[in-house]
């Protein structure tokens, strides 16, 4: 879904932002 | 930013460390980036080329706004861009065999038979000598009688 994506998304540039 | 689609060169033992996230992932997080329309959130990489980020960037609605502070992860980030692997591909070489000394490594007595062979011919140049020598060893030290 595009909800779950979204958070994935969130997730990924949380993670490898600096 | 660093780049977590691109593997890594380590500056002092010159080997590659692997990407953070693997093609497979990669894929994945293209994919779902597509379904929610934020494909310019994510840095280049194999599995998504800069003109496609470039064309969603143009195209995306999604943008942060000031005044809301959990927005702070849409932010744009300047991701480091190094074409670490497509260097080869633009080229227009085949990928297989860039970077390496020699197309196939062979067997090991393969790879040092010409040394070995330059070896035997040095040693060969001299044999009969050393034949020679080496049959009259003891003939040279065996005390003779008649010697004054």
């Amino acid at each position: 879904s595009v909800a779950a994506a979204t958070k994935a998304l969130k997730k990924f540039r949380i993670d490898n932002l600096p | 930013a660093r780049n977590p689609f691109l593997p890594v060169q380590n500056p002092y033992s010159g080997k590659w460390a692997k990407p953070r996230y693997s093609l497979r992932m990669q894929k994945e997080l293209v994919k779902k980036a597509k379904a929610c329309g934020m494909v310019g959130l994510l840095p280049p990489g194999p599995k998504l080329s800069l003109e496609e980020i470039e064309a969603a960037k143009r195209s995306e609605t999604v943008a942060p706004r000031p005044d809301k502070k959990q927005d702070w992860w849409l932010r744009p980030v300047e991701w480091s861009t190094e074409p670490l692997v497509d260097k080869a591909k633009k080229a227009g070489l085949v990928t297989m065999y860039v970077g390496r000394k020699r197309m196939f490594k062979g067997h090991k007595w393969e790879r040092v038979r010409s040394e070995r062979l330059r070896r035997h011919r040095i040693a060969m140049k001299g044999m009969a000598k050393q034949v020679k020598s080496y049959k009259s060893f003891y003939h040279r030290r065996r005390p003779s009688p008649l010697a004054t």
